[in-house]
């Protein structure tokens, strides 16, 4: 029975689709089978994994809509890991879903053919706590939080806590919080220290004590379609969702 | 008449609400009328305006469903310039505007009363192109699209793009693209550089010749409720801002 992780947060920017990335790579390079689901219009998971993303056969759009099943959407990654691909007619996808039955259903339906072959499922979330986010809270089992430690990244953890227990309440009593991750973190400012100790105070033993810190290899590597793991294993940032792999197994 | 400014970009985290709050600050503060509207569910615009959101008589949910006219939603700010503000009741909003007859059109329609009292209307819009960013787009005139110059933003523009002139030729064919500003640059790194003279020599002279530092000061100054220009008027982050303002008028 496959562990399957949601990347949420409606704040834009804090490193969700880097996480998902890496700890994808991360967990399969130490041997566990990882299946990677973009469920971002953007397309960023499916690029920086090295898929062409206007070449599309089956993709997470198709998926949800009916079109291909979770089998035929699955391609293998240079990272080690498979992905469920996306691309911009995703946008399509969400107003359709609007008007579903079980709409926020699609997803964990979707999934139960295909997840026991899996070790972990990872689900990268676009930056809106619309109906694909929703559908990725309604499939997962835990969330993963990545906070940027700024302002405005701490403001938006009320309604997103909010959502999640919405859905906690409804659709999908499981959800947990799985943990929270402190991203792009640079000690050297007490901007990012100060909203690290509030993230501590509030939620304690949810924030991961895996920090991740800003690494510019970690923005290089997107741009050869590899995770930073493969594009330098040495690099600050590498190393960091490494033992952010090994720490999630020990959960 | 005012110039109605969208800044857009699907892409999360790249500026939009540190753009849109300190060039509000910055053309305010050398004597233009400015309106602020946040139409982010976020509502970083409105906090980092120094607006408790908690508290709102009026906002952009009022204003786009029909419950208030313009002129009773405004409120004023510390930095000098108006402001429509915005807190998470904005995404039920989303959803019933979905439903309305001329849906696209309930902002251009909104602001009707109120643009003749200003010089600029600046529009913060959430990180994704939905029904709100559309709203924007077919209000405005002018389009401004931040970019950090790294490599998922820089594939976000073709889709942002296509988005812009499917909105030109059916909904608001005055919209044109007023200008894309490179935010958080640290031309140390050749990421950026690279990032950047790619920008350019795509989209040579629609590119800002204004370049937005990477500035600690403009991440800490929202937490103080404040623009950058009155938290610390000497920062870089500010001077830069003050620097667009001035090509902006110029334009
Ligand atoms: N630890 C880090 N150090 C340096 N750069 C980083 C780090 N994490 C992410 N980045 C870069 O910061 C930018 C934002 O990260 P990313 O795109 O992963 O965030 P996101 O939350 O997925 O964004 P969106 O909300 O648009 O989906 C990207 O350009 C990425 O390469
Ligand atoms: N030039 C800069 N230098 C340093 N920090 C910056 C700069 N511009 C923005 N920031 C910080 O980076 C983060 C992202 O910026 P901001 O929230 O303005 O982007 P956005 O595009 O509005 O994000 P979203 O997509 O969530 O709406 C914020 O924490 C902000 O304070
Ligand atoms: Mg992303
Ligand atoms: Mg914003």
């Amino acid at each position: 029975m496959a562990k399957i992780l949601g990347f949420a947060n409606q704040k834009g920017g804090v490193g969700k689709t880097t996480s998902c990335v890496n700890l994808a790579a991360s967990l399969a390079a130490i041997g566990k089978k990882v299946l990677l689901i973009d469920l971002d219009p953007q397309g960023n998971a499916t690029t920086g994994s090295g898929i062409d993303k206007s070449e599309l056969l089956g993709s997470t759009n198709a998926l949800l809509l009916g079109d291909n099943a979770a089998a035929e959407c699955i391609l293998p990654t240079p990272g080690g890991y498979d992905i469920i691909p996306a691309n911009h007619e995703l946008t399509q996808s969400e107003l359709e879903l609007l008007s579903m039955e079980q709409r926020e259903f699609r997803l964990a339906q979707a999934l139960a053919s295909i997840e026991d072959q899996y070790d972990y499922v990872l689900i990268d979330c676009p930056p809106t706590l619309n109906m694909l986010t929703v559908n990725a809270l309604v499939a997962a089992q835990g969330l993963i939080i990545p906070v940027q430690c700024e302002f405005y990244a701490l403001e938006g953890l009320t309604a997103l806590l909010n959502t999640v227990a919405q859905i906690q309440a409804s659709a999908n009593p499981k959800l947990e919080i799985f943990g929270i991750l402190r991203t792009m973190f640079d000690g050297r400012t007490a901007l990012t220290t100060e909203v690290s100790s509030q993230l501590l105070a509030n939620f304690s033993n949810k924030v991961f004590s895996t920090v991740i810190p800003r690494n510019i290899r970690l923005a290089e590597a997107p741009s050869y379609g590899l995770p930073a793991l493969l594009y330098d294993a040495a690099a600050a940032g590498s190393r960091a969702y490494q033992a952010l792999a090994e720490e999630i197994i020990e959960r």
